[in-house]
């Protein structure tokens, strides 16, 4: 473990928090993309099931489950709880043509024609794709709330530390996890749009973002 | 190039 990956996963769990409250609280899941959580819940699902086979540190297990509880919770309030202020007209992205290129490619590029594996693999090809439908939400609706854009911009930020985590792996330990790194660059290349609008139209305190 | 196998990593 080191500092980058540490507050990587903070990032990541202040992400999904962020997210959880805004729409329990608010008791509406409008402008928010239920494809995207739909695609995280299977990223977690697909990524996390060695918990029943491995046991690695408290830290992981708690960590996992953590992810696995609020990514459902989060679906449960968007589909079921609040499921009339879902703006299933706006999330109109063709998540298929995630699936299918990147159940493909799980099959073709991997460490290891195993189960676990091919999903491991699966899960994070997945992941660098999962937030596209809640960006094409945001291009087609032309605005985000900002209390969205806060929760994309620590979601972007973890995986831009879960690369900085890479390079000081790299050169401490020679550690290179090919598919990770290049998914993870692959993914938070997808945030550089949204991260120039964030610091330029946000954090000027315009509260909403509207996209030009 | 290592493989990730021994999966520590969220």
């Amino acid at each position: 473990m080191n500092i980058f990956r540490l507050l990587g996963d903070m990032c990541h769990l202040v992400a999904i928090i962020i997210l959880f409250l805004k729409i329990w609280r608010s008791k509406s899941c409008a402008g928010i993309s239920g494809k995207s959580q739909v695609l995280f819940a299977l990223v977690f699902t697909t990524r996390y099931l060695d918990l029943f086979t491995s046991f690695i540190s408290v830290y992981n297990t708690v960590m996992k489950v953590v992810f696995l509880v609020l990514a459902y919770a989060t679906v449960y309030l968007i589909y079921l709880r609040f499921r009339s202020t879902y703006n299933s007209e706006s999330d109109s992205f063709r998540v298929e043509f995630l699936l299918v290129p990147v159940a493909g490619l799980s099959f073709l590029e991997n460490y290891a024609f195993a189960p676990l594996e091919i999903l491991w693999t699966f899960s994070i090809y997945l992941e660098s794709v999962a937030i596209l439908p809640q960006l094409f939400m945001i291009t087609k609706t032309g605005e985000a709330e900002s209390i969205t854009t806060h929760y994309l911009f620590f979601l972007g930020l973890y995986r831009a530390l879960y690369l900085a985590n890479w390079v000081w792996r790299y050169h401490t330990e020679g550690f290179f996890d090919q598919i990770a790194v290049v998914s993870g660059v692959v993914q938070t290349i997808f945030y550089c749009d949204f991260f120039y609008l964030y610091f330029t139209k946000v954090l000027r305190g315009s509260g909403k973002m509207t996209l030009p | 190039v290592t493989s990730n196998t021994d999966k520590d990593e969220l």
